[in-house]
């Protein structure tokens, strides 16, 4: 009996190792994918005051690419919003698994 | 003496009046060039992480016409940040003529 606790013992030990590996992983994602949501929103505050010329480099934007440049811009926001929200989703499964891995670990 | 401290009253509430309005006025400057700096704050991001092509609009950009935008860019934020630190201290002096004014009427 003693040995098949041991067993279960270290293997949850080792579960918990690459849950917290995969939770760090996660963790660099999502911050990632904020910097890029930083990125797309500056750009789109910059298109939407801009009139007849590129806020940045100065040349000359005619009203039809700049509505194209913006609306590109917004579906990419949309885009990372979902993959944000998808992996906040996955970082509470991933928090609750962990939890319930320690409290097997505490309880033996 | 009456007469004369009445005058003296009516006379601190028209100067606390204009006190206050040029106070609101000052207020609204220092909002408009912290949001002029945070434009500029915007463009310095996007450009010193861009290479070959502007941020926004897509369109080819070489590292001579870059460096002239962020130098340009850099002075700019140099003089708002000027204009924002003496706006500030004018804001500090006028708090004291006012706090000055009213104890002079709360006295009388
Ligand atoms: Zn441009």
């Amino acid at each position: 009996l003693l040995s098949a606790l041991q067993q279960l013992e270290a293997k949850s030990k080792s579960v918990l190792e690459k849950l917290e590996k995969d939770f760090d992983r996660l963790n660099s994602e999502v911050g990632a994918i904020r910097s890029q949501l930083d990125e797309v929103s500056k750009q789109l505050e910059l298109l939407t005051r801009a009139s007849g010329r590129c806020p940045l480099c100065g040349r000359p934007l005619d009203a039809e690419h700049r509505m194209k440049l913006i609306k590109q811009l917004r579906a990419k926001k949309l885009e990372l919003e979902a993959k944000l929200s998808k992996l906040i989703e996955k970082k509470e499964r991933l928090k609750k698994d962990m939890e319930f891995v320690k409290s097997v670990l505490e309880g033996s």
